[in-house]
């Protein structure tokens, strides 16, 4: 993809912005972070959006290389999480799809939001509902990436024992409303779905300071 | 004792779900 820029509205003190730049105080707005929470946020985006294709917009291969150290490597869950975050479905993620899609990982997020991004992340197959065989794909797919050595029948009866208690209509499938049952005796399975990190961006990047035009 | 897990649990335990990472690289 190449390279566009568009202008900001206040050029004599804003650098250009990449395709998909949207004001803070809009994004803001409408997420769980401040306007210098956002702008902390975009240190990170240019960070991630140039370290391979230097266009300003996150590939998948620079979205694995910021998780895994490197872009070759092809995994489930990343490209999922890539997939979701890239609400266009333009095959880059955008830096208001970034601060939106973030906003869902922040600690003070709605658990709602977080159950139903979630959701979406394990129906691996778009049909509304997170099926058995998914499911077993899934933590096939985690043993595989990982030093955990289980035996097919471990996985089936971790898969079995899972969906006898989050099924209980019985079909052999999780719709959202079953989902959001389970995950409330469950909440540990959302755990990955909170990032400390969010709670301490203007910390975490605090060169955004220098640039920052707002008080919040 | 595997059979204890609950399977999102496990998932949730993939480096790729770690977002966090994000904010070390």
């Amino acid at each position: 993809m190449g390279c566009a820029w568009s202008s900001s509205s206040s050029p004599s003190r804003r650098q250009r912005r990449a395709q998909g730049y949207e004001e803070p105080a809009v994004l803001a707005a409408e997420t769980s972070f401040t306007v210098s929470e956002v702008e902390a946020l975009y240190e990170l985006y240019n960070k991630l959006s140039y370290s391979i294709f230097k266009d300003g917009l996150i590939h998948k291969e620079e979205f694995r290389l910021a998780l895994f150290r490197t872009s070759e490597r092809a995994n489930l869950f990343a490209d999922r999480v890539f997939h979701l975050f890239d609400l266009k479905r333009n095959g880059v993620i955008e830096f208001g799809e970034f601060v939106r899609s973030l906003s869902i990982f922040h600690p003070k997020a709605l658990v709602s939001d977080k159950a139903a991004f979630a959701f979406k992340l394990y129906d691996l197959r778009g049909t509304g509902y997170i099926e058995k065989e998914e499911l077993r794909e899934m933590v096939v797919a985690l043993l595989d990436e990982s030093d955990l050595c289980l035996s097919d029948s471990a996985v089936d009866e971790i898969v079995d024992n899972t969906f006898s208690q989050a099924d209980t209509n019985g079909d052999g499938r999780l719709d959202p409303r079953e989902w959001e049952e389970f995950v409330k005796k469950n909440p540990t399975s959302l755990r990955n779905m909170s990032l400390p990190y969010l709670q301490d961006i203007t910390t975490t990047f605090p060169s955004f300071a220098t640039h920052s035009e707002v008080n919040d | 004792e595997p059979v204890a897990l609950n399977a999102f649990e496990l998932i949730s335990m993939s480096a790729g779900l770690n977002l966090g990472n994000l904010f070390d690289s």
